[in-house]
């Protein structure tokens, strides 16, 4: 499975 | 506060960039100069700006203010400058922003309340960074989007090359050592990140021409940085969280 991540992910 | 800009391209290159994330924008000026930091509402990329009070042609700030736009009106105002017009922006008792364009072209736009809260900057380490004309980027997005909406980044030891893979097939670009377009490559560690074209497109694009150099940084399965090089603006970063198998 493919996930699109956002940029909070890395805060 | 009081900001002129020499020419119109450099504000021209800013908003068009901003537009491909967000409908409205609040930027601070401070008496160091304008920023604006903002994320698209799903927050998977984010733009961030610095712009300095050295590289307008006339600068005033005696104390900080926030100021919210609706991209699109400003852009629409923006946009009626040529090249070499200046471009002037101040902010009125009522409230509403003063924008003068050229020697004779005086708008008035209504400024929205700001709903800005502090965005922080993803902490990522970049193991690899890639440095090439902007030119030379958007063709090869434009290479890969013919088969892909994602494109990927792969680098191994100071060689890297671009990919995309779809339904009707795929393409591999590799970054030949070309002096005139390719600047730079290099890998702390090797490393494969895959991103979306929906939102690298439009954003290259968008600062286009303006800025002759990009350089991209990113890690395995972080969000790649590119940091487009605008002669007179400190800083035009644009991060892009990345796409991973879970």
């Amino acid at each position: 499975l493919i996930r699109q991540k956002t940029i909070a992910d890395f805060f | 506060f009081e900001a002129k800009t020499s020419g119109s391209d450099d504000l021209k290159a800013i908003i068009s960039a901003i537009s491909t994330l967000v409908e409205e924008a609040t930027f601070v000026a401070t008496a160091e100069g304008i920023t604006f930091r903002g994320m698209d509402p799903s927050h998977v990329a984010l733009i961030d700006i610095s712009w300095p009070n050295s590289a307008f042609e006339k600068y005033e700030c005696d104390s900080d203010i926030k100021f919210g736009v609706r991209i699109d009106e400003f852009s629409k105002l923006i946009k009626r400058a040529d090249k070499k017009d200046s471009i002037e922006i101040s902010i009125s008792e009522q409230n509403m922003l003063l924008v003068t364009v050229g020697k004779n072209k005086k708008y008035k736009m209504r400024l929205i309340e700001s709903s800005a809260t502090d965005t922080p900057l993803p902490k990522i380490p970049y193991d690899s960074k890639i440095t090439l004309s902007s030119s030379r980027f958007d063709k090869i997005l434009g290479d890969v989007q013919v088969v892909s909406d994602y494109l990927t980044i792969h680098t191994s030891d100071s060689k890297a090359d671009f990919s995309g893979k779809g339904d009707s097939g795929e393409v591999v670009i590799d970054l030949e050592k070309d002096i005139d377009e390719i600047g730079e490559i290099s890998s702390k560690e090797d490393s494969i990140g895959t991103y979306s074209l929906e939102y690298l497109n439009p954003v290259v694009k968008a600062v286009g021409t303006t800025a002759g150099q990009i350089t991209c940084e990113f890690s395995s399965a972080k969000p790649l940085r590119i940091e487009f090089k605008v002669a007179n603006i400190g800083r035009i970063h644009f991060y892009l969280a990345p796409r991973v198998e879970s």
